[in-house]
């Protein structure tokens, strides 16, 4: 038996809307540690690892590892069914071939159920090894999207900079070229505002501005990004689910010829 | 353009 209850149902449709222009479905592991998701896009270009620990969930029980293939947007349409403050409960059976998603709103006066067909997907699992990064800059989540947004319009590639003094995001293209520049300031009052950067040696490494502008779909998560960076590694992207997990976006530099 | 490198030659497959 699979039961997870999440007040705040809104947070689950918010990570939906961050992974599905990526990806068309994949496969939920549950267990007891939680609910995971690996899984590349259908270029096989970015990875997408959702981790959401059980001890964030309001209640949570899974007497048996189950993987759960779904169809993503089959779920969104299920998720487009809740209220934003609803409550959500999932549930399924051991070997169930269909999960359960039941809807409460706050005041417990309406309650829906959608029952939606599981899928069997033979989906290949990547061992992503630890890193010792170059560099780490954490970043207001909506500035990033911002700068990737508008340097989008230059090229299909951002160049991603980051020395001690700051980190430069670039992008040339046939209408020119344009540079965005973000010194480290430390916000103590509004720590969310603040741009800080662990640095270990300067990189720069160019990526391609179409996944990366797929990844910002996930800034309504959390209101900090973290980049991490290193020489010949994939870039990761990474935005924490307040008390209930992470959302992690991999991505190859593009590699000069 | 250079071609975008695929995720799976930097990770390995379990």
């Amino acid at each position: 038996m699979f039961e997870a209850r999440l007040v705040n149902s809104s947070t689950f449709r918010k990570v939906l809307d961050a992974i599905k222009d990526l990806l068309n479905e994949a496969s939920f592991d549950c267990s007891e540690n939680g609910i995971q998701l690996q899984a590349m896009d259908s270029s096989h270009v970015s990875l997408v690892s959702l981790n959401l620990k059980s001890d964030g969930f309001d209640k949570f029980r899974c007497d048996r590892n189950l993987t759960m293939g779904m169809n993503l947007t089959s779920l969104g349409k299920v998720f487009k069914c809740s209220g934003a403050d609803d409550t959500v409960t999932m549930k399924a059976q051991d070997y169930a071939d269909t999960v359960t998603f039941m809807f409460e709103s706050k005041k417990q006066d309406k309650i829906s159920d959608y029952e939606m067909k599981l899928m069997n997907l033979d989906q290949e699992h990547l061992g992503i090894p630890d890193t010792e990064f170059s560099c780490i800059i954490k970043m207001p989540s909506i500035e990033f999207a911002r700068i990737i947004r508008d340097l989008s319009q230059f090229g299909e590639s951002i160049v991603i900079s980051c020395t001690k003094e700051g980190v430069k995001f670039s992008a040339q293209g046939d209408i020119g070229t344009g540079n965005v520049k973000l010194a480290q300031t430390h916000n103590f009052d509004k720590e969310e505002e603040s741009v800080t950067i662990d640095l270990q040696e300067p990189v720069a490494l160019t990526f391609a501005c179409q996944y990366l502008n797929s990844f910002t779909k996930a800034t309504p998560l959390s209101n900090q990004v973290k980049l991490s960076m290193c020489e010949n590694v994939p870039l990761v992207v990474e935005y924490q689910i307040p008390e209930l997990g992470h959302l992690r976006f991999y991505l190859a530099p593009k590699i000069e010829e | 353009e250079n071609p975008q490198q695929p995720i799976v030659n930097y990770f390995k497959n379990l």
